[in-house]
């Protein structure tokens, strides 16, 4: 059994130059993340990649790693990173450039914003099915919160919690504003 | 193979003693009391413990932390929601059709479930989760974070990450009073939320909303004490007409155990089948490791 599963082992996958990115938005950018469903030597070293470019002025929305760390190391380009801890300090707010790392702990919530039209990246996490959790837009905590609960945690009526629910329509990648 | 073991000498106890909450953070709605998670009873165990009590229609405000976390409730009724990451919306209401506009986005959400006395509520690692009490009586809840767990990898400070609201973490206050590292590495315990920290620019574009809704994203609108809110005229939530909350307490433990007595009728029908099985299961056992012993995986099938 040893030949047909280490020996044979597939060591190499392409995510730079992906075809087939998980989110891609032509005015935002793109994201394509590797685990070990489609990388199984990745289980063995509990470790996963995501590589993401990021279109000049489109944002990343606030969000955090689930259940890893992730070392972010700027490939092309720079962009704006804030970085916030459980008690709301902004405990990294500044630009990134490339050649640069960036240590993300894990449920820190991050955002990013492209100050450049090449911003690319590659992140480092240390989960082999890494989950990442939105805060804003189609997919987020928030807009999975029932009504209610968003308007009084968030002290809103109705009508802003609505707002603050649905108004964001992508997913992680926002366009810059005019292109919206 | 779930945990990390503790460090040496770290478990070495010459006494255990009883262990008492020894802080407490008032709430709009109700208490949150802890356990110093420094004591050397709960470091060797490597968790964290609270106790959470909501008053009649108190909101615990929706939060994650870096451990998972089982809560037994002791006392009350109520609901609550987790939002798993990336998992659709299930319940909807219909669209509302304006004058002259288009569909209005009315609310979809995750489940919303039902807890009552002696229940145990899962909540995995980075999960969001939030409970109501819509009852009169107060719900007592006991949280115990495992911070050793694997899933966590930051240190062994449990860490709440609130959604919304300025509150203080009740946690990060022992580290504040015995001005340990961990106070500095989160750069104080000013109180906050995980969105609060972001320029406003960010987050008025991230949610495509104006100033004043982003000043009540980050807390700086809410003057309402702690991390339970009381939601004066109550909560409403969409649920299917199959749930019932005020369903009699007797009435379920009735249901509850017609249905563990059918298990038991179901079972006492057929004792032959069942001897039948295990004699078939046995011999079938035999087989296998007469004819295939290094096959042990396989027998697991």
């Amino acid at each position: 059994g040893l030949e047909e599963t280490l020996c044979t082992l597939k060591l190499r996958h392409n995510i730079g130059q992906s075809t087939s990115p998980d989110a891609y938005n032509p005015q935002a950018g793109r994201l394509k993340t590797l685990t070990s469903l489609d990388f199984p030597i990745l289980r063995w070293l509990g470790l996963a990649a995501e590589h993401g470019s990021i279109y000049k002025n489109a944002m990343f929305v606030p969000y955090y790693n689930v259940n890893a760390n992730s070392i972010l190391y700027v490939l092309n380009g720079s962009a704006w990173f804030q970085v916030v801890d459980c008690s709301g300090n902004a405990v990294f707010n500044g630009e990134l450039n490339e050649g640069q790392v960036l240590t993300i702990p894990q449920n820190y919530a991050v955002a990013i914003k492209s100050l450049d039209d090449n911003f690319s990246y590659v992140a480092f996490k240390t989960n082999d099915i890494p989950q990442i959790a939105a805060l804003a837009g189609l997919t987020s905590s928030i807009r999975a919160l029932p009504l209610d609960v968003v308007a009084h945690a968030f002290n809103l009526d109705r009508d802003q919690a609505r707002q603050l629910k649905n108004n964001n329509p992508y997913k992680f990648l926002v366009p810059p504003p005019q292109s919206q | 193979t779930f945990r990390q073991q503790p460090q040496q000498n770290e478990c070495q106890f010459q006494r255990l003693n009883a262990l008492e909450p020894d802080n407490s953070v008032k709430s709009e709605a109700g208490t949150i009391e802890t356990w110093n998670p420094n004591n050397d009873q709960l470091r060797c165990a490597g968790v964290a413990l609270s106790r959470c009590t909501i008053q009649r229609n108190g909101l615990r405000r929706p939060f994650y932390t870096n451990a998972p976390q089982e809560i037994y409730i002791q006392q009350g009724r109520g609901i609550f929601g987790l939002i798993f990451p990336g998992c659709r919306e299930t319940y909807e209401e219909p669209q509302e059709q304006e004058q002259g506009q288009g569909p209005r986005p009315q609310d979809r959400h995750q489940k919303v479930e039902h807890f009552r006395e002696g229940d145990i509520i899962a909540v995995p690692t980075g999960v969001p989760f939030w409970m109501y009490n819509n009852e009169q009586t107060p719900v007592i809840a006991i949280t115990l974070i495992d911070t050793t767990n694997l899933d966590n990898q930051l240190d062994q400070i449990p860490r709440r990450f609130y959604l919304s609201g300025n509150q203080e973490q009740e946690f990060l206050q022992y580290q504040q009073k015995e001005g340990g590292q961990g106070q500095q590495q989160e750069g104080g315990n000013e109180g906050g939320n995980v969105l609060s920290g972001f320029n406003d620019e960010f987050l008025e574009e991230a949610f495509s909303v104006d100033r004043e809704i982003v000043r009540n994203i980050k807390g700086k609108n809410d003057d309402r004490e702690g991390s339970i809110v009381e939601v004066k005229e109550g909560l409403k939530v969409i649920s299917p007409p199959t749930l019932r909350p005020r369903q009699g307490r007797e009435e379920e433990e009735e249901e509850e155990e017609e249905e563990e007595e059918r298990r038991g009728d179901r079972r006492r029908h057929r004792p032959h089948h069942h001897e039948e099985e295990e004699e078939e299961e046995e011999w079938s056992h035999q087989v296998r490791r007469v004819r295939r012993p290094h096959h042990h995986r396989e027998d697991r099938n």
